[in-house]
């Protein structure tokens, strides 16, 4: 555990607080992809099936058990309680454009070939592009909550700090996992154009929109 | 290459 991995996981904790926060507090889920929040739900179930298998630390845990009860937590928030508010019609990236390539992609390159090793390998390909639901909803609509916008700088913030992360392990630690850090790189780049709306935008106070 | 060593990661 490195200060970048530590602020990686921290800034991953907050954005998935802030979306429940936001939830809650305005008993709404307007502008938020339910898409999105299934894709991570798969990405949660797929990679901590080592939960069973292996026991890491407490941290390593506590973190795993609350990342998957979290993400079914929204998905009943959006699909249930607060059914009402989700907006559907703009939610309308097809799931199946990602998981079925992802899915592909994951059974021929992989580090082995064994079930536990390729449904890792999935979850690392699928929370790659899990995001570009959401990003196309803010691009439909146009606008974002200012709210939506700090989940959403946080979540993107978290996979840059573990490039940190896999930097400092390399040269400190000998290690280098190809797989997550081009995954992790990818996902980083899908954020770009948000981060640079969000710096020039949000953080001077005013409201994240496109431009028509 | 270690590899094995990412899955202490989240």
């Amino acid at each position: 555990m490195n200060v970048f991995r530590l602020l990686g996981d921290m800034s991953h904790l907050l954005a998935i607080l802030i979306l429940l926060l936001k939830m809650w507090k305005t008993r709404s889920c307007a502008g938020i992809s339910g898409k999105t929040q299934i894709l991570f739900a798969l990405v949660f179930t797929t990679r901590y099936l080592d939960l069973f298998s292996s026991f890491i630390s407490i941290y390593n845990t506590t973190m795993k058990l609350f990342f998957i009860a979290s993400s079914y937590f929204t998905i009943f928030l959006m699909y249930s309680k607060f059914k009402a508010t989700y907006d559907s019609n703009h939610d309308s990236f097809r799931m199946e454009f990602l998981v079925v390539p992802v899915g592909g992609l994951a059974f021929l390159v992989n580090h082995e070939f064994l079930p536990l090793e390729i449904l890792w390998t999935f979850s690392i390909y699928l929370e790659s592009v899990a995001i570009l639901p959401q990003l196309f909803m803010v691009s439909k609509t146009g606008e974002a909550e200012t709210i939506t916008s700090h989940y959403l700088f946080a979540l993107g913030s978290y996979r840059l700090l573990y490039i940190f992360n896999w930097v400092y392990r390399y040269y400190f630690d000998g290690f280098f996992d190809l797989i997550a850090v081009v995954a992790g790189c990818v996902q980083t780049i899908l954020y770009c154009d948000f981060f640079y709306l969000y710096i020039t935008k949000v953080l001077k106070g005013k409201k994240l929109s496109l431009p028509a | 290459v270690d590899y094995t060593a990412s899955k202490d990661e989240l």
